[in-house]
């Protein structure tokens, strides 16, 4: 997966950082001190679709062409999640109970062309 | 998109920096209360104090490391129940004793559990820990009475009822789990345990609120995932 720099229009994986603190949460939840929040965003032109890195053989190559001599005929791909962990909370509840719990796919970890 | 340009996603002109953050934050917060399934973030009246949370964590640590050598106690990979779920959201939860009414020889003990999880949650594993304070040598029996609001909250019914004989102060373990999922079977949400000593022993723990050998009540629960039909 790629991180997004600068400018970069191709598919790629925004970091989003949330601080608790920042956002007045800090007091309910004890453990971590915020979330990444990451995203994927960025373009999808046909010849990039179904492939998670670069072309990876003769056939991925030739397919590519394919695929790009014949972009009017289909439409792009999406810029999506290939790679997510979960999120582990240690928090308050509503009766001052301490919960500790891991939220699955949460954190999104690299992106990818559908 | 950069500035100007329109989303080639969503098709949406690009939205302001700040405009921006504020919706992923607002994302953020949705995202993570429906996953834990509160629907506002909750307001804390009362946070355990770090001492108590501490000790909780490590008598905890030090009872599950036990279980685990102890021979013919059940391993958490031999108990179906323990192993990881696939997957699906597991929840370790804390709760700290709330004091209730007591005499000279017994005390309540109520602890709350939030509708959420017991409404969403099976239960897979409940301890009750109790820091007993002995005063002088030789054994001292108590009873230790499980109970739980009838239905209709205005009586309390006992749900089990243990006699331990105390002989040192320290750290004592009581399972509670079937209680605990019985009164999340009931939708019931406030445990209450009662300690009765023999004659006017005196308070038969120690610590107030704000000492870490606090009453708690360590759980492990699991979401329950939807009924699935299996069609063959």
């Amino acid at each position: 997966g790629i991180d997004c720099s600068g400018d970069s229009r191709m598919c790629c994986r925004k970091e989003f950082f949330v601080d608790f603190k920042e956002i007045g949460w800090e007091d309910w939840i004890i453990q971590p001190e915020g979330y990444h929040m990451n995203y994927c965003a960025g373009l999808c032109p046909l010849h990039m679709a179904g492939i998670p890195g670069l072309a990876a053989s003769f056939h991925t190559a030739v397919l590519n062409l394919i695929k790009a001599n014949n972009a009017d005929a289909a439409v792009d791909s999406c810029c999506v999640p290939t790679q997510r962990r979960p999120l582990s909370l240690l928090y308050y509840d509503r009766d001052s109970n301490v919960v500790k719990t891991d939220i699955p796919d949460m954190i999104v970890d690299a992106c990818g062309c559908t | 998109a950069p500035k100007g340009v329109r989303c080639p996603a969503c098709g949406l002109a690009a939205l302001a920096p700040t405009t921006q953050r504020d919706v992923l934050i607002t994302l953020a917060k949705e995202s993570i209360l429906s996953k834990l399934r509160l629907p506002d973030r909750p307001n804390i009246t009362q946070p355990t104090s770090r001492g108590a949370l501490l000790t909780a964590l490590r008598r905890m640590r030090a009872h599950h490391m036990d279980a685990a050598v102890s021979p013919g106690m059940p391993h958490d990979s031999s108990n179906p129940h323990l192993r990881p779920g696939m997957g699906v959201q597991e929840y370790e939860i804390l709760s700290f004793a709330e004091s209730g009414s007591s005499t000279s020889h017994s005390i309540h003990l109520h602890f709350h559990f939030t509708g959420e999880l017991a409404g969403s949650t099976e239960i897979l594993q409940a301890t009750l820990y109790l820091f007993w304070a002995v005063p002088g040598p030789g054994t001292h029996p108590v009873t230790v009475r499980l109970l739980k609001p009838d239905p209709m909250g205005l009586n309390m019914t006992v749900v089990s009822k243990t006699r331990l004989e105390v002989q040192r102060a320290g750290w004592a373990t009581l399972d509670v789990g079937q209680a605990v999922q019985s009164l999340f079977n009931q939708g019931s949400q406030r445990l209450t345990v009662e300690l009765e000593v023999a004659g006017d022993w005196g308070a038969p723990l120690l610590g107030s609120h704000s000492d870490s050998h606090w009453p708690f009540v360590a759980a492990q629960a699991r979401a329950r995932t939807p009924h699935r039909v299996q069609r063959r």
